[in-house]
């Protein structure tokens, strides 16, 4: 049993980043839904193990999307995007689902265009780590993947996405990650 | 995935949940991270569940609404992770999936399958956060 504030997270080692970084809200009076936004929002900076954030996980054409969830206990009330395009920050806009919509679900380019509309930047999620991976990957016969009696006469086939803006160089150091196994 | 849930000094909760999903995807695929009641759920009364793990089975069971109804039923947090677990491993054996749940009361507790998982939590007047490790059903 524990006292309160209280913070419980999965994983540890990096993802450490989100229990400190709600613990710390919690301690300076913010609400539970701020503290956990907050957490969140840690590990999509730092990218905790590469599972979260953006330049992870590649889907087939080299694309990095993004889903978040944030719920509040009090009221049930819930906001949440799938499949964000282009848009770092996914809890802050699942937040935004929240607050300014009767809604629970955005998916797509449509959450983007919200999150846009909300204020958020638009940016090439990829980075040079996540398009080396997705390279690789297709080097390697588009193996493992998750088609059901895919041939790999057909991985030359996939064309990688491109960005239909010019894509920001990144200033920030590259983490180099040993990806797990893919989950999520 | 990063799934977490906080309680504040007043008791209230909340949980959130962010991932890029799966490497490799389908384009389009959507995980069970931003799904409520797979990624994360929570309910003051009660409590709360986070969870990460295969998505796309997991979707299909929303084991934290699972794992928070069994406390409203009376679990502890460790027995409700642990059905809402195993209820995924009978159906699909090579399931991995990692659960921490937390009661109202900051009781909290947490099952895996298939995979050595972790989880962190702080607390009170804690300095540095706790990693726990949870050893596969």
């Amino acid at each position: 049993c524990a006292t309160l504030p209280f913070v419980i997270n999965t994983w540890g080692g990096p993802f450490t980043v989100t229990t400190d970084a709600a613990f710390v809200a919690l301690k300076s009076s913010a609400t539970a839904l701020d503290a956990a936004e907050a957490g969140a929002s840690a590990c999509e900076v730092s990218q905790c193990d590469g599972t979260v954030g953006y330049g992870g996980s590649p889907d087939e054409r080299c694309e990095t999307t993004l889903d978040a969830l944030i719920m509040d206990g009090t009221t049930m009330n819930a906001g949440a995007v799938a499949g964000l395009r282009r848009v770092k920050n996914a809890i802050g806009v699942a937040r935004r689902v929240l607050e300014d919509t009767q809604h629970t679900l955005l998916v797509g380019d449509h959450a983007t265009a919200f999150a846009l509309e909300k204020g958020f930047l638009e940016v090439d999620l990829a980075t040079d780590e996540s398009r080396s991976i997705c390279y690789a990957w297709k080097e390697n016969n588009c193996q493992p993947n998750f088609r059901v009696g895919f041939g790999s006469e057909s991985c030359p086939s996939i064309e990688s996405y491109t960005p239909d803006f010019p894509p920001i160089k990144h200033n920030t150091p590259i983490i180099t990650h040993s990806f797990p196994q893919s989950h999520d | 995935t990063v799934s977490v849930i906080t309680i504040s000094e007043r008791g209230q909760m909340a949980a959130a949940t962010s991932t890029n999903g799966a490497a490799h995807k389908v384009p389009g695929r959507v995980g069970d991270g931003p799904i409520v009641g797979s990624g994360s759920y929570v309910d003051g009364e009660v409590g709360g569940c986070g969870a990460t793990g295969d998505g796309d089975l997991m979707m299909r069971f929303l084991p934290c609404y699972q794992a928070v109804e069994n406390m409203r039923r009376g679990m502890s947090p460790s027995i409700a992770a642990e059905d809402a677990v195993r209820r995924m491993l009978r159906r699909f054996p090579l399931i991995q999936a990692g659960l921490v749940v937390v009661d109202k009361n900051g009781n909290f507790g947490a099952a895996a399958s298939n995979w050595v998982f972790t989880y962190s939590w702080r607390s009170g007047s804690m300095s540095n956060p706790e990693v726990v490790t949870v050893q596969p059903i």
